[in-house]
């Protein structure tokens, strides 16, 4: 694509291209968009955060990341329509512009980028990290069970060649311990979503243990209100509610530790399969997807703006 | 490149915490290779499991014989990905 307005957001695309496609959106909004590179993979590849920002120092921030499990191609293809809706309604969109006058929003379109390159030319099932382990065949651990927040608990696996492998220790794997690095030194994120596929879910803390969170209450009604913005535009039906409580047990994942670290709106998603495709999304959803989607983020990051703490 | 042809993914319906004890029973063989793309939680929660074709009659029988309802959600993976390989082939193509 020569410009962003003919890059096709209807399908899928490599990192290569991902990456140039982040470059063309900087160089044409160079008021707002910014890249940072906030470390590096464990094959040695950047790993880029792009920032939106109407000026200001030292101001809030929403974080928005997509496709640490590298097979979920529909939350990367999300990542990249949402980088671009960002610019095309940031002065159009009053909900936007008022989140953006008080807010950055920081967005990782590729979280996981070994994994993601190693599904275009290896294994499309692919969902860790390429890091190795010391004694075992079996490559990657699972960037969401690698966190510092009931690390190596029940729902995660000690098993090199398990795709649930929680890793060598928390933050072993380069890939977290960048998000995490950033988010300390960051100091000021006040709504963390992290992105993946499919099952339709919006779920907050906890994950590794059943007590509900402090600000359960808040964070239901929150959640309820996202899923009812997202709905209302395909009438893709979400269910919403505390990781243990909706899915499963899940120790070391990545919203546990967000919200450890006082970050109140920690959210993670599971995006749409409406077509019993699981990770095979046909291109054809992304689009859908993506804007149904940005309507929940909006409600949360909107949410967390008139709420600061 | 890893080829998933004749790969199937089922959709695993457990009626009951029996039932699903015996799908995690099934996913601690690690010679079947299985790929759980929702792992077994409680009764009423569909299991989306990804069974690498050698291992599609061995499952498809222990299911049955635990009288465990499924359905092919996916009837060949490589089919689909194929489909989406020739899509964006066609993309860069233009």
């Amino acid at each position: 694509a020569l410009t962003t307005d003919t890059f096709n957001y209807a399908t899928y695309h490599t990192l290569d291209e991902i990456y140039e496609f982040i470059d063309q959106l900087v160089t044409e909004n160079q008021h707002l968009v910014s890249k940072i590179q906030i470390g590096n993979t464990y094959e040695g590849r950047p790993i880029y955060v792009l920032k939106f920002s109407t000026g200001g120092t030292d101001r809030p921030a929403a974080w928005i990341d997509t496709g640490i499990h590298s097979r979920e191609w529909v939350t990367q293809a999300s990542g990249v329509w949402f980088a671009k809706k960002i610019t095309t309604d940031y002065e159009k969109d009053p909900t936007l512009k008022a989140i953006l006058e008080k807010m950055d929003i920081f967005l990782e379109i590729v979280t996981n980028p070994d994994g993601f390159v190693y599904t275009h030319k290896t294994n499309r099932m692919w969902r860790k990290t390429r890091s190795r382990t010391q004694g075992s065949l079996c490559v990657g651990a699972d960037p969401n069970r690698n966190w510092d927040a009931g690390f190596g608990l029940s729902g995660a696996s000690s098993n090199p060649c398990s795709d649930t492998y929680h890793g060598k220790s928390a933050n072993s794997e380069v890939e977290v311990k960048a998000i995490v690095d950033f988010v300390k030194t960051h100091g000021k994120i006040k709504a963390f979503i992290s992105i993946h596929s499919y099952s339709q879910l919006l779920l907050y803390p906890y994950g590794y243990k059943s007590d509900a969170v402090p600000n359960k209450e808040e964070l239901d009604k929150l959640a309820k209100s996202a899923v009812t913005a997202l709905t209302s535009l395909y009438g893709t039906k979400y269910k919403y509610g505390s990781i243990i409580d909706t899915i499963y047990q899940a120790s070391g994942n990545t919203i546990d530790w967000t919200y450890s670290q006082g970050i109140k709106y920690s959210f993670t998603f599971e995006l749409r399969d409406t077509g019993l495709r699981g990770f095979l999304l046909p291109a054809s959803q992304i689009i859908p997807t993506a804007e149904e989607t940005w309507l929940a983020l909006l409600t949360i990051i909107d949410h967390a703006s008139k709420n600061l703490y | 490149t890893e080829i998933f042809v004749g790969h199937q993914v089922l959709r695993i319906s457990a009626a009951d915490e029996a039932q699903v004890q015996k799908v995690k029973e099934l996913e601690s063989l690690e010679h079947l290779q299985l790929d759980f793309w929702r792992d077994p939680v409680r009764p009423g929660l569909p299991i989306d499991v990804r069974v690498p074709f050698p291992s599609v009659q061995s499952v498809k029988v222990f299911l049955e014989s635990h009288d465990i309802s499924y359905e092919i959600m996916i009837e060949d993976v490589q089919s689909l990905l194929d489909e989406e390989q020739k899509q964006m082939s066609a993309l860069r193509a233009r």
